[in-house]
């Protein structure tokens, strides 16, 4: 009877052999078809980067610089276009950002470049790239992957934006802190978020729903740090934007609840061990229009103390929120119109934009760490479900 | 000691625009 020997996992040489002819297929199969919440949801992070990295390795051991070039082209062509036909698929863009980046990450790990060799181990080092430089190709993914990265803010802000100024204004996370309607009329008592309201609760679950995603990807933690902090710059920005057009908003209870509402999501940042991503920082705008909200707003001490406060905020939408200021009952004043002359008068040497409102489409420059994988290529086999039995382990 | 590694050589790539005209091009002329 033939017997069938198992080959030991140091025979492998961590590359897939495959024909010139089952480039397409393997494209159609491991990227156009593969469904991240389908079969994809059982890989290890990153996997079909590795197996697109391992065919690449083995396409350069045969010294076929035609084949390298083709195997490259139909890889990056094939990302494109299916986040083309998916692009507004959170899961989908995440996942593919997850693995170019691994993808370049090997290509970087592999080269053969003294400077990405450091973590390697001897058995990496044997697996690196023999005939072929491909730094002009790192290139180009590092521009695609900058591309999905802006097409990832995209789909996030679609998400996010119908929830903000509901959750972060309009739904009083502290019931009862706001007596009376700035109006001057009693509210009446809602111990329920109305059907279709967002809270800040939404938000948060949302931003968890989105961290947890991204982890499942494998997403580099640098790169995961560097969304959330675009995420909270947006949910600042578009909150402190609305706020400066609303009257409505502008009072001391709208104030705590606001503070209230950017502690919660300072914890959560705790909570995701997110603290050093810049996140917090980008809420500060927002904290000192709150913090404005709240402080007494009469005298010349006042004034002075409001102008070193607010190092964040422009002389416009300081003006602008005292300008709003609605007190909650008839015994508070509104905000004397010598008061804000004076604080003109204290902030008139600032060089700053005329601008009243953020920019909440502003996305910050992206940047890929170089983030080497402790996996050994030898030991990745392919699973049955991903239709590859046409790659050969080598 | 292992023989020295030649010099790899390097692979001119296109820009990202260039490989997707490519593509587009491809595309059309295929049935």
């Amino acid at each position: 009877r033939p017997v069938n020997i198992p080959r030991k996992e140091k025979d492998f040489q961590g590359m897939f052999e495959y024909k010139k002819d089952d480039e397409v297929k393997l494209v159609k199969n491991l990227i156009l078809e593969l469904k991240p919440r389908g079969v994809a949801v059982n890989l290890i992070p990153g996997l079909p980067a590795y197996i697109l990295f391992m065919c690449l390795r083995h396409a350069d051991y045969l010294n076929d610089d035609q084949k390298v070039r083709s195997l490259l082209t139909s890889t990056i062509n094939g990302i494109k276009k299916i986040l083309k036909k998916r692009g507004d698929d959170f899961e989908t863009v995440s996942f593919w950002l997850s693995n170019t980046c691994r993808f370049l990450h090997c290509l970087k790990q592999y080269s053969g470049e003294e400077g990405f060799m450091k973590h390697n181990t001897t058995r990496q080092n044997e697996h690196c790239l023999t005939n072929f430089d491909l730094a002009e190709y790192r290139q180009v993914l590092s521009d695609l992957a900058i591309q999905i990265y802006q097409q990832l803010v995209k789909v996030m802000d679609s998400i996010l934006q119908p929830m903000i100024v509901s959750g972060m204004l309009e739904h009083e996370t502290i019931q009862g802190v706001s007596g009376v309607k700035p109006t001057g009329l009693r509210k009446r008592t809602s111990s329920i978020a109305d059907e279709g309201t967002y809270t800040l609760d939404s938000i948060l679950r949302q931003l968890s729903a989105f961290h947890s995603t991204m982890c499942q990807h494998g997403m580099d933690p640098e790169l995961i740090k560097q969304v959330v902090k675009q995420m909270f710059y947006i949910i600042g920005a578009v909150t402190l934007n609305n706020l400066l057009l609303r009257k409505d908003m502008c009072s001391w209870s709208k104030g705590m609840n606001i503070r209230y509402n950017v502690s919660q999501l300072e914890e959560w940042l705790r909570d995701k061990n997110l603290m050093t991503s810049g996140a917090k920082e980008t809420l500060e705008p927002l904290i000192q229009a709150a913090q404005l909200l709240q402080v007494k707003k009469k005298t010349d001490e006042d004034a002075e103390a409001i102008c070193s406060m607010c190092n964040a905020l422009s002389t416009a939408q300081i003006v602008k929120v005292l300008n709003l200021y609605t007190p909650v009952n008839e015994f508070e004043e509104r905000v004397s119109v010598t008061f804000i002359r004076t604080i003109q008068i204290r902030l008139r040497d600032r060089k700053e934009s005329p601008q009243l409102l953020m920019d909440s489409k502003q996305i910050f420059p992206v940047t890929f760490p170089f983030n080497p994988s402790s996996l050994s290529l030898e030991t990745i086999q392919i699973p049955t479900s991903l239709n590859l039995g046409f790659l050969t382990r080598v | 000691r292992p023989p020295p590694q030649r010099p790899r050589v390097l692979l001119k790539a296109p820009t990202l625009a260039e490989m997707e005209e490519m593509n587009i091009s491809e595309e059309e002329e295929s049935p």
